[in-house]
């Protein structure tokens, strides 16, 4: 299967990386 | 008025007046006096001294502080311009003005190297990459075989690592992510616009005689 998605569009989807759960109450 | 801002600065070290933090950001003073509400509730979740640690940060992120993850503490890192092992007020406006959706497109794309440069050495490492994917994939409870971890490094690494050294500088991250914009998409939060309508509460604890919009 040919590998498609580069390794930082993988990375960015991280909850870590997520900030916007900084401003759900 | 005067009694009442240095007791915030007692209660929270290094608050920096909203006007002057409002006159080197994207923010405007109402915003960052909201912004200030978010940061009381973040910096008391746990210990309540006017400041964020890092555990008060993760617990911020995933509402549950026994979460260690490697993409928060990088985070955490970077918001502690001072490196005090935790993020003062003006640190932590500063930091999010970087993610304002007003905030120029150099500061995003350096901060995100910043954020994927691990070690500080000034480039993207190959080791780091898999770091952060391996991070990735225990953090979503991915599988995906080591042979296939090798080859999006390898995929990667072709696309933006221009000179083949091994590593993305600067240079190559900032050609890189000009042909893949969905990069940068981590770097806006347009909660940001709406800061004082998520905090209404600002405004009854303003420091400022008159809240500028």
């Amino acid at each position: 299967e040919p590998v498609t998605m580069n390794a930082f569009e993988l990375i960015s989807t991280s909850q870590g990386l997520n900030l916007n759960s900084l401003f759900e109450k | 008025m005067g009694c009442f801002s240095s007791k915030v600065k007692r209660q929270f070290p290094g608050h920096e007046d909203p006007v002057s933090l409002a006159s080197q950001t994207a923010f405007t003073v109402s915003e960052v006096e909201a912004l200030f509400e978010l940061y009381k509730s973040i910096s008391s979740s746990v210990i309540d001294d006017g400041l964020i640690n890092k555990e008060e940060f993760q617990l911020a992120i995933f509402k549950n502080r026994k979460k260690e993850n490697l993409f928060a503490n990088r985070i955490f890192d970077l918001f502690d311009v001072k490196k005090k092992g935790v993020i003062d007020f003006s640190d932590f406006v500063r930091s999010l003005n970087v993610f304002h959706p007003n905030a120029p497109q150099e500061d995003k794309i350096d901060f995100s190297f910043k954020l994927y440069d691990l070690e500080n050495t000034g480039f993207i490492e190959r080791r780091e990459v898999k770091q952060m994917l391996i991070a990735l994939l225990c953090e979503s409870e991915m599988k995906l075989a080591d042979d296939t971890i090798e080859l999006i490094l390898d995929k990667t690494f072709r696309e933006a690592d221009v000179n083949q050294d091994g590593k993305i500088d600067l240079s190559e991250w900032i050609n890189f992510v000009s042909k893949n914009p969905s990069l940068l998409k981590i770097m806006t939060l347009p909660y940001l616009r709406d800061i004082t309508t998520t905090f209404p509460s600002f405004v009854f604890n303003s420091e400022v005689d008159e809240i500028a919009t």
